[in-house]
Order: structure tokens, then sequence, then C-alpha cells
């Protein structure tokens, strides 16, 4: 599940 | 059906912004973008959900550090060039 591992996320 | 080939996608900020989240993935090369917004800037330029990034205006970043990347596009103004890639093609 890739979700769980996003570590930085930004809306651009 | 899928086009795995670097779309070179120039995306015109609108009123909310470019119109997709970046995303790093601990311990994992590349960077990638999902929550495009449907009808929105990065949509209409052609990109995908779960696309990997390689080019800010030209300049590689596959190798750039997670914040340099998204102040290069912050500071890219009011229209940026993006080449992606499918996750599949990487």
């Amino acid at each position: 599940n890739m979700i769980s591992l996003v570590t930085q996320k930004t809306k651009l | 059906n899928v086009n795995h080939k670097p779309r070179v996608c120039k995306v015109v900020k609108g009123p909310n912004g470019f119109g997709f989240s970046l995303n790093m993935v601990k311990n994992k090369p590349g960077l990638f973008i999902n929550e495009v917004q449907k009808h929105g800037p990065a949509d209409v330029a052609g990109v995908e959900n779960n696309d990997i990034l390689v080019e800010v205006n030209g300049v590689n970043v596959t190798n750039e550090p997670y914040d340099d990347v998204v102040a290069r596009i912050r500071e890219s103004g009011d229209k940026v060039t993006l080449l992606v890639c499918s996750k599949d093609a990487y």
C-alpha cells in the first residue's frame, strides 16, 4: 500500500 | 493501452495552483504525482495520477532533494513544464 508509505506530500 | 513514454506537460497555474500533489516515499527514489484535480491545470496538461516526475523546466530532478523540487516548482511562477512518465515505465 503506497499511501501508508508516503512520507512527504505537498499540494501544488 | 498505456503510454509508457515520458510526456512533456506544460501546466498553467489556476486559482487553486497547479492542481496536483507531489509525494515522496521513504527509501524510494523518485517523486510521484497524485491527487490530480479533475479538469484542473495538471489534468488538462496531461499529467496523470502516479506519474513519476523526471524534469522540471528542463532540469532533471530525479536526484534532487524533495524540498528543492517543491521549491523549484513554486518558483516557476504561473506556469511550469514537467517531464513525467508512468510508474510502469520508471
